[in-house]
């Protein structure tokens, strides 16, 4: 009936009446920022002729740029911990979500879970998850180059050439290899991934990234086959995580949030390799 | 040496442009997803034999001169942990947990170890309890899970201080197991 709120003294994570997530606090700033799936529809071309091609494997490519709410209630269900706090949230039967904040950490982590994509009405689709916050950021977002600089990337526009896009949804998508970010003179916000993914900012203060396709026409640029992955018959199911910065756009006592970005990057890129032994044979102080 | 050769050879593979962009045929992606299980697989044995001369190496020089043969472990990956599922963790009532860093420096990790009870106890490698917090697998992993596999809890414990390029062992134990029962917690001789 109210707020939910997990979080820790670096970041909170309000969730509204809805179960989407509404507000966020970090670093002194509280914002309005919300958190939502959404799907583009495959475009279904005539692949001879070249501007009008089916989306694929090589190109994404909505039709006209429709896109679709996915849920407009969020079934939500919180855990709170002393090492973890977490909001699990269900979007529908093909897309769920656990929203968690770890005691020590400063960022919140997203782990999606999205598919088998329907596609009985015979429509391939295009999963995003978008956050959209306040941020003024004059339709300049930033994406990296294989976890190296950051590229500055500006809506509707190119460095070298006068540009007229005819697709302003894919044509406004870049590679997204770990992460996507934007800011003003206040706040910034940054999203790593787990995994190479296209993503966007086609509203000022929004990311959006892609993270799951099904798609049921090829695009004809090689592959002869439609992007349509199926496990038994059924589409596949993705899972993978999202980790959401928020927070000043300037230095906070010395440490600037892209300092903590960076260094939650190697850790995340690089996370510890778990190896598994059986005990059966020791107890705690044999094994000690 | 044959089997992080043919690691390297799938790596080469996995350079191939379709191979990054995920444009190849489906059958070539299975093909490719096939080779990278084997190698990672194979080059499990590698790792498996590296911990062990290290952990053998230090008990070694901690206790006797004389080289030990019965602390050799089976140091097992979980390739799908991913989706919540280890069969040593969720088959076990005692297991260890053993978590290499590869970054050149100190690192901390929150682990989650998918489990089928909710009663357990974290050690560290000084024989310190470590705090430990027990959630259920949200059910829309449990749908999407391997039958077989009983987990319906993970275990979450903050790993701290893993060194650099190097490892640290946690014992990790079902509490009021039947073992526990029959086999108090006790220093019993060595045979």
């Amino acid at each position: 009936s109210s707020l939910t709120v997990i979080g820790n003294e670096h970041i909170k994570l309000g969730f509204d009446t809805n179960g989407f997530l509404s507000e966020v606090t970090a670093d002194g700033l509280t914002q309005i920022i919300s958190q939502e799936f959404l799907y583009y529809e495959g475009a279904k071309g005539n692949n001879e002729e070249f501007l009008n091609r089916s989306s694929g494997a090589y190109i994404f490519r909505p039709n006209q740029n429709k896109i679709h709410f996915v849920a407009t209630q969020v079934e939500i269900e919180v855990y709170r911990g002393e090492l973890v706090q977490e909001v699990r949230q269900k979007f529908n039967d093909w897309i769920s979500q656990v929203v968690r904040v770890y005691r020590t950490r400063s960022y919140a982590e997203f782990e999606w879970l999205v598919g088998p994509i329907p596609v009985d009405d015979n429509v391939g689709k295009e999963v995003i998850t978008r956050f959209t916050s306040g941020i003024e950021s004059a339709g300049t977002f930033y994406t990296d180059s294989n976890g190296r600089e950051m590229i500055k990337r500006r809506r509707n526009q190119r460095d070298t050439w006068n540009l007229k896009l005819n697709e302003e949804v894919s044509g406004n998508y870049y590679p997204v290899t770990t992460k996507i970010a934007l800011e003003d003179g206040t706040a910034r916000m940054a999203i790593l991934t787990d995994r190479a993914q296209g993503g966007s900012s086609l509203q000022d203060g929004a990311i959006e990234l892609m993270v799951h396709r099904r798609l049921l026409h090829d695009d004809a640029f090689g592959v002869g086959e439609a992007l349509n992955e199926t496990e038994h018959g059924e589409g596949l199911i993705a899972r993978g995580k999202h980790f959401f910065f928020f927070g000043q756009s300037g230095n906070r006592s010395g440490v600037s949030l892209k300092a903590s970005e960076r260094i939650a990057q190697l850790g995340k890129l690089l996370p510890a390799w778990k190896f598994f032994s059986n005990m059966k044979s020791y107890n705690s102080e044999e094994w000690l | 040496e044959a089997h992080l050769t043919f690691m390297r050879e799938t790596l080469g593979i996995m350079q191939h442009h379709d191979a990054i962009t995920g444009t190849e045929k489906q059958k070539v992606a299975l093909d490719y997803a096939k080779r990278m299980s084997v190698g990672v697989r194979a080059c499990a044995t590698n790792t498996r034999n590296v911990l062990n001369q290290l952990s053998v190496k230090s008990e070694t020089s901690s206790r006797t001169s004389e080289p030990r043969t019965d602390y050799i472990f089976d140091f097992k990956i979980c390739p799908l942990l991913n989706i919540t599922s280890c069969p040593v963790s969720e088959s076990n009532d005692r297991f260890a947990l053993t978590l290499y860093n590869p970054l050149a420096h100190f690192t901390d990790e929150y682990v989650r170890v998918p489990v089928p009870h909710y009663d357990y106890k974290v050690i560290d490698n000084n024989g310190a309890a470590m705090d430990i917090q027990i959630l259920p697998v949200p059910h829309s992993v449990m749908k999407i899970k391997n039958k077989s596999l009983k987990a319906e809890y993970e275990l979450v414990f903050f790993a701290t201080n893993l060194p650099p390029m190097g490892y640290r062992t946690y014992y990790i134990e079902k509490l009021n197991s039947s073992e526990n029962l029959c086999r108090p917690n006790v220093s019993p001789k060595k045979t």
